[in-house]
């Protein structure tokens, strides 16, 4: 779900 | 994070406050299209739905909330505060023949069929053209205040910048990810012609004037 997909660009 | 991201963010923040300051310096939005702000806040609002849920740095939330709030506010003063002196007329392009192809390619080409990702990636490349509108709308009136000049350039080296970041992240860490890599060039290209006319006319000290 949302918590583990993780962009860490903006 | 490394500098060619670092300096990236801060010529996309560099641009943010120079069209905040255009706007609220002069009282007006002559010459900005506020279709593509309303599609940068698109842009934005579909990039950022972690932004309540995972934390990954100060720095990454602070910025996501900055972009987020400016982009807003920056409608609010389009579309409300400085109504008046917004040129509609020259904002003319039709935003539907770029969502809608955004939107579609977004479902057929992603790294995963899974709603974030497509929400995602549909981010990343309405971002590569949101600015259309915004050039369309200079080739109209056929001319730019200085201003509104360096916010378009302070805007295309952004994502000028990532591309160098990109660069850097394969070789150092073998970070790739070939659809920010694409979108990205394609955004960049949309700026050339902007980027050619701003150097051989804004950096000395002329005024950015298209053939109408």
């Amino acid at each position: 779900d949302i918590a583990e997909w993780v962009k860490d660009e903006l | 994070m490394n500098i060619f991201r670092l300096c990236g963010d801060m010529s996309h923040l560099a641009a943010i406050i120079i069209l905040l300051l255009k706007m609220w310096k002069t009282r007006s939005v002559a010459g900005i299209s506020g279709k593509s702000q309303i599609l940068f806040a698109t842009v934005f609002t579909a990039r950022y739905l972690d932004l309540f849920t995972s934390f990954i740095s100060i720095y990454n939330t602070c910025m996501k909330v900055f972009f987020i709030g400016t982009v807003y506010f920056t409608i609010y003063l389009i579309y409300m505060k400085f109504k008046a002196t917004y040129d509609s007329n020259h904002d003319s392009f039709r935003v539907e023949f770029l969502i809608v192809p955004v939107g579609g390619l977004a479902f057929l080409v992603n790294h995963e069929f899974a709603p974030l990702e497509i929400i995602w990636t549909f981010s990343i490349y309405l971002e590569s053209v949101a600015i259309l509108p915004q050039l369309f709308m200079i080739s109209k009136t056929g001319e730019a205040e200085t201003i509104t000049s360096h916010y378009l350039f302070a805007l295309g080296s952004y994502r000028a910048l990532y591309l160098c970041n990109w660069i850097y992240r394969y070789y150092a860490e073998g970070f790739f990810d070939l659809i920010a890599v694409v979108a990205g060039v394609v955004q960049t290209i949309l700026y050339c012609d902007f980027f050619y006319l701003y150097i051989t006319k804004v950096m000395k000290g002329k005024k950015i004037s298209l053939p109408a």
